[in-house]
């Protein structure tokens, strides 16, 4: 564990806290987008079938029942706790699963680092995670009028995809033999899509101003 | 071994 992985962990953490926060006590999931977050339970589902199988760390078992609890409990506010669901976005909020799905249960299946359930699946979870931001993005960009939790949301997303790939850097030249490519460029995928939110975030935060998407 | 699975990332 070096410091990039720890806050890369804490600033997800804080991020899924960011967003329970606005759900549990404002009581609403007003510019969250559903498809995402229950692709995230998907995400985590498929990535942590070895919970019981395989053992790192209390701190990693730990971490994951945290983020399978959270993301279950997400969609399950966001689906069925009456006052939060009045707040959904319904009709802006269409992005298809399987146009997401498909693509990558195909690209697991034929690019892996090895052929078993496990690896797949946690292949699978990988590019998943990679692309499960976009129907939030897209939601954003429709609704355009962003309070400030599911701006922090997103951005806390982003800096845990950030600090990760600075892990990743700093793993390859400390540990021997440390070399996962689609880890990498599944990763770097995945922070190149909040490139753009990146960039308009800062532009409000050094102008002071709320932030806003250009049409 | 060819199972060992050695995904010690979150």
């Amino acid at each position: 564990m070096n410091i990039f992985r720890l806050a890369g962990d804490m600033t997800h953490l804080a991020s899924v806290l960011v967003l329970l926060l606005k759900i549990h006590t404002i009581k609403s999931c007003a510019g969250v987008s559903l498809k995402t977050q229950e692709l995230y339970v998907i995400v985590f589902a498929t990535r942590y079938l070895d919970i019981f199988t395989s053992f790192v760390s209390i701190y990693n078992s730990l971490m994951k029942l945290i983020f399978l609890g959270s993301s279950f409990s997400i969609v399950w506010y966001m689906r069925y706790h009456k006052a939060v669901h009045r707040t959904y976005d319904r009709e802006q909020d269409t992005f298809r699963h399987w146009f997401l799905m498909l693509p990558c249960i195909l690209l697991a299946l034929l690019i892996h680092e090895k052929f078993t359930f496990f690896e797949v699946m946690w292949t699978f979870s990988l590019y998943l995670e990679a692309v499960a931001i976009l129907p939030q993005l897209v939601l954003l960009q429709r609704t355009r009028n962003i309070d400030n939790l599911t701006g922090q949301y997103i951005f806390l997303l982003g800096g845990y995809r950030g600090f990760y790939i600075l892990n990743w850097i700093y793993r390859y030249f400390t540990e021997p033999h440390y070399v996962h490519w689609i880890t990498w460029i599944s990763g770097l995928v995945q922070t190149l899509l909040y490139a753009d939110f990146f960039y308009y975030y800062f532009l409000s935060w050094k102008n002071n101003k709320k932030l806003q998407l250009p049409a | 071994d060819e199972d060992y699975f050695d995904h010690d990332e979150l």
